[in-house]
């Protein structure tokens, strides 16, 4: 899924 | 990606580091809860099922790995190293953490984004890292002095997730459809928890003196 998706953040 | 989630990530490594350099040129756990250690292991397990299926950049990636890694390694470390488990403060690290880990399962079945095994484990991670810290800070309070790389380490570990909330707090305003009111007010709560030990680092940093927790 591209940057900005759901759980792009760690 | 923006500069608050950027320097938050960064200083999540950094404390990482901070606890590996303790660990190997101190050869010892002291003043390091193990229980804590397990319950950021069983964070990073339960958040990144994805790690493998859901590829987001080459730096989401490398990071979640090295984080997996890296607190796998201290909790092998301190059960396993015949040196440096026999500095751990077994009998100050009691903190009861099942109980941690049974409410924040619960919770997570009942509030999470969708009722799907990946999303219930990805809530139950984030309530249980917002508690995560709870062993670590008893076990301070008990042990009274807390040795520089120590409260180092635990101060970059509070200071990440307040970078975090600026990086909600500018995310909702640059993104219309932003909306992780979950990781938010986990993420308050956990930064919240850290608020005295902040205050008597930065007492002590002011001071000049050896941090002192009130016992």
């Amino acid at each position: 899924p591209p940057e900005g998706s759901y759980h792009d953040e760690l | 990606m923006n500069i608050f989630r950027f320097a938050g990530d960064m200083t999540h490594l950094i404390s990482i580091l901070v606890l590996l350099l303790k660990i190997y040129a101190t050869k010892s756990c002291s003043g390091i809860s193990l229980k804590t250690q397990e319950l950021y292991a069983l964070v990073f397990l339960t958040r990144y099922l994805d790690l493998f299926t859901d590829f987001i950049s080459v730096y989401n990636t490398i990071m979640k790995l090295v984080f997996i890694a890296s607190s796998l390694a201290v909790v092998c470390c301190m059960r396993m190293h015949r040196v440096v488990r026999r500095s751990y403060d077994k009998d100050l690290d009691t903190f009861r953490h099942y109980f941690l880990i049974l409410a924040s399962f619960v919770l997570a079945l009942l509030v999470n984004e969708k009722f799907t095994f990946q999303e219930i484990f990805w809530a139950f991670s984030i309530y249980l890292e917002a508690l995560a810290i709870l062993p670590q800070l008893v076990l301070l309070q008990r042990s009274g002095n807390v040795d520089n790389l120590t409260g180092q380490y635990v101060f970059f570990l509070g200071a990440y997730r307040a970078f975090y909330i600026l990086n909600w707090i500018y995310r909702y305003f640059t993104e219309q459809h932003f909306s992780r009111w979950i990781a938010c007010v986990s993420g308050l709560v956990q930064t919240v928890l850290y608020a005295d030990f902040f205050y008597y680092y930065f007492i002590s940093w002011k001071n000049n003196a050896k941090m002192q927790l009130p016992a």
